[in-house]
């Protein structure tokens, strides 16, 4: 349906705008090393199913493809900052200090307590649902510490917002035409978009009213 | 096959 497509053209395009922008400006600023390691992290957990071969269609294997290629690259490239603008670099991981040991244990727990099936497949799966939630969350405590976010920070939480609110009525839609509801999803799917709405929400009185930008 | 566990969405 076109929510669902939407929704996974706006996740992608919340990478490339990522990716594309990192790679012209060989710049980091702003952007959170760990929350795109937890990413790397949620896309390899999730795509799991990729190894089985039991491909759900060309699509479906494609974007996975994609998304864990390009979750990579970004890793990678915020690697080359190292060397080529080390300043800058040293900044980024002075002020990306949010510890990620507490959003990776308390999902593996989640994890093992919410799952369709007690399989490594089905854990990993579960774990990535539960990371890809609060991955934002080291991102968004750099913003709430700087206290201003640059473009490149706005538009790619920008459209990983879109992704995330596009994916609702995708769930709406499916459950009345397919009578489908995935409850896993859809929970850590809400709880992922309150994230988002509190950035929204902040971003809508700070900046468009223009009185600086701060986080609680 | 059981809808539910079918994890066709990305």
């Amino acid at each position: 349906n076109i929510f669902r497509i939407l929704g996974d053209l706006s996740h992608l395009a919340s990478i490339v705008i990522l990716l594309r922008t990192v790679q012209k400006t060989r710049q980091v600023d702003g952007i959170s090393l760990k929350t795109q390691l937890l990413y790397v992290l949620v896309f390899c957990t999730r795509y799991l199913d990729l190894l089985t071969f039991r491909w759900k269609s060309v699509y479906n294997t494609l974007m996975k493809m994609v998304f864990i290629g390009a979750s990579v690259r970004v890793i990678q490239l915020i690697q080359e900052c190292k060397t080529r603008n080390a300043v800058a670099y040293k900044d980024m991981m002075a002020r990306d200090t949010f510890q990620i040991k507490y959003l990776v244990g308390p999902c593996a727990i989640l994890a093992l307590v919410f799952n369709y099936k007690f399989t490594v497949l089905e854990l990993c799966w579960s774990f990535s649902l539960w990371l890809e939630s609060v991955a934002i969350l080291p991102q968004l405590f750099m913003l709430s510490r700087s206290g201003k976010a640059g473009t490149l920070t706005t538009h790619y939480i920008f459209a990983l917002g879109l992704y995330r609110a596009l994916y609702i009525p995708n769930w709406i839609w499916r459950y009345y035409t397919e009578g489908r509801l995935e409850k896993l999803s859809v929970f850590t799917g809400l709880l992922q978009t309150a994230l988002y709405s509190d950035f929204f929400y902040i971003y809508y009185k700070k900046v468009i009213k223009g009185a600086g930008f701060e986080l609680p | 096959v059981d809808a539910v566990t079918v994890h066709d969405e990305l």
